[in-house]
């Protein structure tokens, strides 16, 4: 799989995810 | 005979001997066989993996005697209400879970033998109109309740004596969430599958349930159910089985599927198809029943009584346990600690094989 079918790949997508979601 | 005709080929003929038994279990109680499962179970500073069969009314441990040979260890006697399901617990010892109810699961219970009072006991987790459980690595129960008004999500740790001594809710999707898998190598990432056919990916410690994405997963494989998830290289792959996959024949059949998702963008691909065998000419189509995962090997009872088996990360049918002299396959469970594959029989029968 590559960015280009799946949009930009981030490898602390976890992190990053956990911080912009609502508490 | 009929067995011979129902048994699906595969394109490079019959794969049996991928699988070798090893042992058999036959419970004589004479009840019908609803799940088998297996636990780690230490007695007299002896841990052995056990297997452990259920019945409507009751679930039995069984520990590996000589070669091959199986004893029963004890019964618990549940109530009025039947068992439905075991509910395995990864990394537990000396703790069964299962799941009863009528149509759906209205309780869950934890399973395990008292020291000091010499008794087997068992203990209610939690109960309503649960749609979804999953056992997780370090004693952790994750389950789904449907009330007329929401759905509850909540995580429960369960104590070593079986009962909940903490809890956290989740947030809940809109959609009735239909499975759970733990991410692998991330401790609080859990992901779901839902009624509308979402992955959804939540945070999981005792501060917070958050719901992190949800991501459509396609329209063209109704009922995905997630069983297994990682992350690798910024990428979320999913295993999912599809139950109704003889009614996608268009789709390719798959049984199984893995989905590699980008929780950034919430877009995904398929990875890797594994569809059911195909079936003699002539007969009517092969239909998935049930299966379990485990590592990267899928295995599905068949409407046909058979049990099929395949390696999800390259797509093929690997092995086909065709139905048994004394009758169809109705279930297939992997065993821990890749001690191999459980297949048992509605009379009480389990067959243990390696793979």
């Amino acid at each position: 799989c590559s960015e280009s079918d799946l949009g930009p790949i981030s490898l602390n997508w976890f992190e990053e995810l956990s911080t912009e979601a609502p508490p | 005979d009929e067995a011979e005709q129902l048994t699906p080929v595969l394109p490079d003929g019959l794969k049996e001997e991928n699988l070798q038994l090893v042992s058999e279990l036959k419970d004589s109680s004479g009840s019908c066989a609803v799940d088998v499962s297996t636990v780690w179970w230490e007695a007299a500073g002896c841990k052995e993996l056990c297997v452990v069969t259920a019945s409507e009314s009751s679930v039995s441990l069984w520990e590996p005697l000589a070669p091959s040979h199986w004893g029963k260890v004890c019964t618990w006697h549940l109530g009025e209400i039947p068992v439905i399901q075991i509910v395995p617990l990864p990394d537990t010892c000396n703790l069964v879970c299962v799941a009863l109810g009528e149509l759906e699961i209205g309780e869950i219970r934890t399973l395990l033998y008292s020291s000091e009072t010499d008794l087997f006991k068992h203990s209610l987790v939690k109960s309503g109109n649960i749609k979804a459980v999953v056992g997780l690595k370090d004693q952790r129960l994750v389950s789904s309740i449907r009330t007329l008004q929401e759905q509850q999500v909540e995580m429960v740790w369960l104590s070593g004596t079986g009962r909940s001594k903490d809890r956290q809710t989740l947030m809940p999707p809109e959609e009735t969430v239909t499975a759970f898998a733990e991410v692998e190598g991330m401790r609080e990432a859990l992901v779901g599958t839902t009624a509308a056919n979402s992955v959804v990916v939540w945070s999981v410690n005792l501060k917070t349930g958050q719901l992190l994405r949800k991501m459509h997963v396609g329209y063209s494989y109704p009922a995905s159910i997630c069983h297994r998830a990682y992350s690798d290289s910024g990428l979320l792959f999913v295993v999912l089985s599809h139950p109704h996959a003889k009614e996608s024949e268009s789709c390719g059949n798959p049984a199984f599927r893995v989905v590699a998702f980008n929780p950034r963008t919430g877009r995904s691909r398929g990875v890797m198809f594994s569809s059911l065998p195909p079936s003699p000419a002539g007969r009517q189509v092969l239909g998935y029943l049930e299966g379990d995962v485990w590592d990267t090997a899928g295995a599905a009872v068949l409407s046909s009584g058979a049990v099929a088996v395949w390696d999800l990360l390259r797509g093929g049918c690997t092995a086909v346990l065709p139905p048994g002299p004394a009758g169809c396959w109705a279930l297939a469970r992997w065993a821990m600690a890749g001690a191999g594959l459980l297949a048992g029989q509605r009379d009480g029968t389990v067959h243990l094989y390696r793979y």
